[in-house]
């Protein structure tokens, strides 16, 4: 399973439709402080189903839409989709590609969609499970985390073992 | 339920010792149960030695050997359970510039099997990247993406 | 007491919107009294809007920016209070390379005044420094500091 | 006031006598990571009459005592000498050089001395009050703190500007 490409638009910084191709091996992204580079890694966790708004550096959902700038007027919704090759089939479902879209409006409308299909937030994570990509994974590590695991007790350690196990 | 954590905890304890030694050139590092009686509730205890160093309290450890601790306990969770992506923000924010360049050849083990998202400002993992690209804000605080071909950079260095 | 406190506040204000315009070329900051009716237990709420972008929650600011801010307050507390010496502890390990070197030349302009000692990694730091020390630690565990003779190795680089 | 010099033995990875001056305009301290660059600044910090282990990242005031490495037998002592050019008066004394040290020994035993003179914890204080440098002050950053103002609660930055009233 391959991460192929994404696409955002009105999410934080990126107001513009934007799209990323992924390859393999080894991607660097890189640019000034404060161009952007975090907010793309926030859309990823953002579109696999991230639920807490502390873990995208907001304190409520909604800031996550662009919320204006010098030159433009801040817009109504987020928009991240995400598309998987997964011609190896790690994935569950039976298509060589799937496609994870998050869409969420600043009235507070919520939608999901998994191959273009509306779908519910339990359907990404059913899909998620066992991927090793899902909510609590260590696929993606945020800034300033890598030393996480010193600053947690002893007793939250234990997850590391019980989600490898 | 219990043999399992035990089990898997030992995986992972062999996987830390290996993956420490590796990325720091030497030294000692392990995990440990907290109460290794009640595996249902016991916690884990993270030890490590650097190089020529003794084992002494985690907090006595330098800035860039914390994070490289952690990295290479995170490259032990990897190794028993691999992913198929693993996206790093600034992981190494905190190493020196030769323990930056042996955390990047780290990754260049990693990457056949696992695609690899680094967000960096450090020359010397850039210089490991197969695929780069740029992001940038002009005055307008919007963001771009650029994607900066790597094949077309390398051959007007000539 | 009171009246010290808000003429305080007031000094520290305007001296944190100047770093902060002078450090990051533009944009605003500002101090706010979360209690301005209660002088002796209000909070201080710190608010900054790098250039071209709107006002929004800091929590909303990106690593390097942070850093940055955070500098650029702490400079204007120097400004109002000075002092002998400043030690900074790898305080630009967030920043990229363009804002290292306007951390760095920043201090330039405080140096006659302040003694400045600075831990580093970083090269847009090091070009600006007036004396070098190295710290290496052999394989002892025992650390050794070397002076580096700058303009030595000024004229040898040619 | 200026920092002139500093000497330090068996603190932390410093074992061996060590001295250090300073000198004016900037001065850039470098090296591999674990070389004991923080532990210099923790000296400083030390000899000034850090009472807190935990800011000195240990859990008891003993662990900056050198205990020893492949090599090398832990040692029973940690002493820090630090002297200012104070020609400029800047502190209250009529020295043109101060000199503050600082010893502790395994056992616990802990002594101050202010120009080669025993005295008590007290008198750095006083000599340090009101100089900006005292506990307390801005004057040191420890590495990863650059951005503990934004941690901190609003109620707690109130310091910043009762430390500079
Ligand atoms: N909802 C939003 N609308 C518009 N801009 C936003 C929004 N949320 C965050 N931003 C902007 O995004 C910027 C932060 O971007 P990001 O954290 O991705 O930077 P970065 O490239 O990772 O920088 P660094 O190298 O410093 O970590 C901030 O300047 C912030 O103002
Ligand atoms: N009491 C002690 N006796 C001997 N060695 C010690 C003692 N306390 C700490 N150390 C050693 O000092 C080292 C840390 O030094 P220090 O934090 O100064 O490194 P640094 O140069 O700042 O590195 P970095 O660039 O990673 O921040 C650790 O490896 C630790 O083992
Ligand atoms: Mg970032
Ligand atoms: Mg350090």
């Amino acid at each position: 399973m391959k991460l192929k490409s994404m696409q955002l638009v009105g999410f934080k910084s990126f107001a513009e439709k934007t799209t990323i191709d992924f390859q393999n091996g080894l991607t660097a992204i890189v640019g000034p402080n404060g161009s952007g580079k975090s907010n793309v890694i926030e859309a990823i966790r953002w579109v696999l189903g991230e639920q807490s708004a502390k873990h995208l550096r907001s304190t409520k959902m909604a800031d996550v839409i662009f919320s204006g700038s010098k030159n433009r007027r801040a817009l109504n919704r987020a928009e991240v989709i995400l598309t998987f090759d997964n011609s190896d089939h790690y994935l569950k479902p039976d298509y060589t590609e799937i496609t994870v879209t998050r869409k969420l409006f600043r009235n507070g409308d919520s939608y999901y969609y998994l191959n273009q299909r509306e779908c519910r937030l339990k359907d990404i994570n059913d899909l998620l499970m066992d991927s090793g990509i899902g909510q609590g994974s260590f696929s993606i590590i945020s800034q300033g985390n890598v030393e996480a695991i010193f600053n947690s007790k002893p007793q939250d350690r234990r997850n590391i073992v019980e989600t490898t196990a | 339920v219990k043999d399992r954590f035990k089990k898997t905890f030992d995986q992972l304890q062999r996987a830390f010792k290996a993956t420490f030694k590796e990325i720091f050139g030497g030294g000692d590092a392990k995990l440990k149960l907290t109460d290794p009686h009640h595996l249902l509730t016991t916690g884990i205890e993270i030890m490590a030695q650097p190089p020529g160093k003794r084992f002494r309290s985690m907090t006595l450890l330098s800035g860039g050997e914390r994070s490289l601790t952690a990295i290479a306990l995170l490259f032990a969770v990897l190794k028993l359970q691999p992913v198929p992506f693993v996206i790093l923000d600034e992981a190494e924010s905190a190493l020196d510039p030769a323990n930056v360049d042996r955390f990047a050849r780290y990754i260049q083990k990693l990457k056949a099997q696992t695609q690899f998202i680094v967000i960096t400002h450090r020359k010397e993992t850039m210089v490991y990247a197969d695929n780069l690209y740029g992001v940038t804000m002009q005055d307008s605080g919007i963001s771009k993406v650029l994607a900066v071909d790597l094949k077309k950079a390398q051959t007007t260095k000539g």
